[in-house]
């Protein structure tokens, strides 16, 4: 079981370094062990260090540097054991535009193993979308789900979801 | 294991019943600020077993019940069903060999608890069991809440094990 | 000193409500002090009721709704004491679009007696700006600030601005 | 009182001298992720009198001196001045007479600090007198953290109190 984790450990790693640098296109990221001769109960430490800058501890990085830090992390322990489903609440919040085109490309390929439910208020992470749902409260106070649907007529199917987001 | 839909009623601004299918591939959530996405991710987290009233922005779970809005009156009960497609038979324990599985969980006005798997009553633990070792459970990290996308770079490095431990 | 206080917590809450209404577009929101026999020492809880809704602890509110909420709270004690400058690092991303509209228009009305500067990344926020700058790292890991000017040109400087935001 | 300028010189990312001018009304400052914006941010509240490394996302002030970068070498200290328009005489103390007003800071990698008031050599405390009352001073909230926008609806009621304090 020491085993099985220091394996699992070290590929998650692998992907973690792996995604990192195709999110940020280009810098480098690590996991590191705290306490290597006990790692069942040893912390985790992370290093991230975005192109063209020098390593520094992850408190500095900035809003969205953090934001994509975080998903490289999440998705690469995806790549070792696929969650089935997961819900990603205005993740998408801190990005700018260029990021969250590549954060929408890295989820439609981890979306071949994992449904994914994105809450946003982004018109690209919509228009990335396989499917989308609009919540509107018609009457005041109350919820009501409606499917929007983006093959037929993607041109009003996006005026809606830009009208109600 | 997969996610087939998910069906509220009662449940924050949920007060009519309201079914989200899940779809393969992403699927996007949209609308004004306040009008119910985050309460969706709310009750799957409340379904899947969450313990804490305060994670789902509650004081306790009678929170989560309509309270009324305009001419609607106050509901008696909260009640949100999971339902999960489990032909791969990856669920562990005394389910696992359903084909399909139920998941549903209730709080009353007066306080009282049920919770229910393919409509037989059971206890809190054993939902919480079923999504054990699948990635879904309170440790994994299936569910990133609004505004708390820092908390695993913020955390201590002891605390960020759960993520580790979920996947290994 | 206890009557001043006490007269200045009245005048913010008066401000309170009055720009929750406004930023809602209906609702209500008001200020308590726990202890009012203890004006100086005593805690002050804040209810906020979004229109068509019914009143509950302000934890229950959305994200956005949070969001506007503080910032009717803080533009309240401006009312009664400008701050002579106030700087926002990305309040506008938990707004929808026309949200982002009224916090904008809000925020016009308020520059006039306090110097703003937003950071943001949205286009909305950058077209209501008197005055806009960009930040680049055009050498690796170093940043420049350059002026980007909005009277001239202004569709070549939104396309910088979009470029670089 | 009304700001006029800020100036950075091997602060974070801002390795060359930078000088941003506050203009009336609204001003923008817009850039992609990790460019240096809540970097400027961090500046104008270190300046301001900041006493916590930590709520500048560094564990000690050494950590503002920018570091290096490419073929770009570390730097030997870190300085922020901002200059302030006092020609209405709002602020109190011994600069009250002063039309304008420039407060400068520095750390050295040493871990050296040096505090001056219109070139003068002065304590921290004198810089942070300078913004008692003003709205200004840490107790207020004229810098809004990215991210932090819920800290007053998520704190304590007591805690709450030096926002109404610094207004009254
Ligand atoms: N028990 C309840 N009864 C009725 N309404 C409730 C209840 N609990 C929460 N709400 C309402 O739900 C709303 C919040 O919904 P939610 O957080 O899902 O919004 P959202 O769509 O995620 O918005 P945002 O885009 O701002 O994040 C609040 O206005 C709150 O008053
Ligand atoms: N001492 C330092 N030397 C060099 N670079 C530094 C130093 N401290 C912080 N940085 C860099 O500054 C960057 C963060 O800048 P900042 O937080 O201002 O970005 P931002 O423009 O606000 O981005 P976002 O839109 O994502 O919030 C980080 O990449 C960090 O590595
Ligand atoms: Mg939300
Ligand atoms: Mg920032």
């Amino acid at each position: 079981s020491r085993e099985r984790f220091i394996t699992t450990f070290e590929q998650i790693d692998h992907h973690f370094g792996e995604l990192f640098t195709a999110l940020f296109e280009g810098g480098q990221a690590k996991l590191h062990l705290l306490d290597p001769d006990n790692p069942l109960e040893s912390g985790i430490e992370i290093t991230a260090q975005p192109p063209g800058k020098k390593n520094g501890s992850i408190n500095l990085l900035s809003g969205g540097e953090k934001a994509l830090t975080t998903l490289a992390l999440i998705f690469s322990t995806y790549r070792v054991r696929p969650a089935p489903f997961c819900l990603l609440d205005e993740v998408d919040a801190p990005l700018d535009d260029a990021n969250v085109g590549r954060f929408n490309r890295l989820l439609r390929t981890m979306a071949i193993s994992t449904q994914f439910t994105a809450i946003t208020h982004n018109k690209s992470t919509m228009e990335a979308a396989d499917a989308l749902y609009g919540i509107t409260m018609a009457e005041p106070g109350v919820s009501s789900l409606i499917a929007v649907h983006l093959e037929e007529e993607p041109q009003l199917a996006m005026g809606e979801a830009v009208a109600v987001g | 294991m997969r996610f087939k839909r998910l069906e509220m009623v009662g449940f924050k601004s949920f007060a009519d019943r309201t079914r989200v299918d899940f779809q393969p591939g992403v699927t996007a959530i949209v609308g004004p600020n306040g009008c119910g996405k985050s309460n969706v991710s709310d009750a799957l987290r409340w379904v899947l077993g969450e313990q804490s009233a305060h994670q789902l922005r509650g004081d306790s779970a009678v929170d989560f019940i309509f309270k009324g809005a305009g001419k609607r009156k106050m509901m008696g009960l909260a009640e949100v069903t999971l339902t999960i497609d489990n032909s791969d038979h990856s669920v562990a324990g005394p389910f696992a060999d359903f084909a399909e599985i139920q998941v549903t969980r209730r709080v009353h006005r007066d306080g009282e608890r049920e919770y229910f798997i393919n409509k037989v009553p059971c206890r809190l633990k054993d939902i919480r069991d079923i999504f054990m070792d699948t990635g879904m459970s309170g440790r994994g990290v299936a569910i990133l809440q609004q505004g708390h996308i820092d908390a695993i770079l913020n955390a201590k490095p002891e605390e960020r094990r759960a993520l580790f431990d979920e996947a290994a």
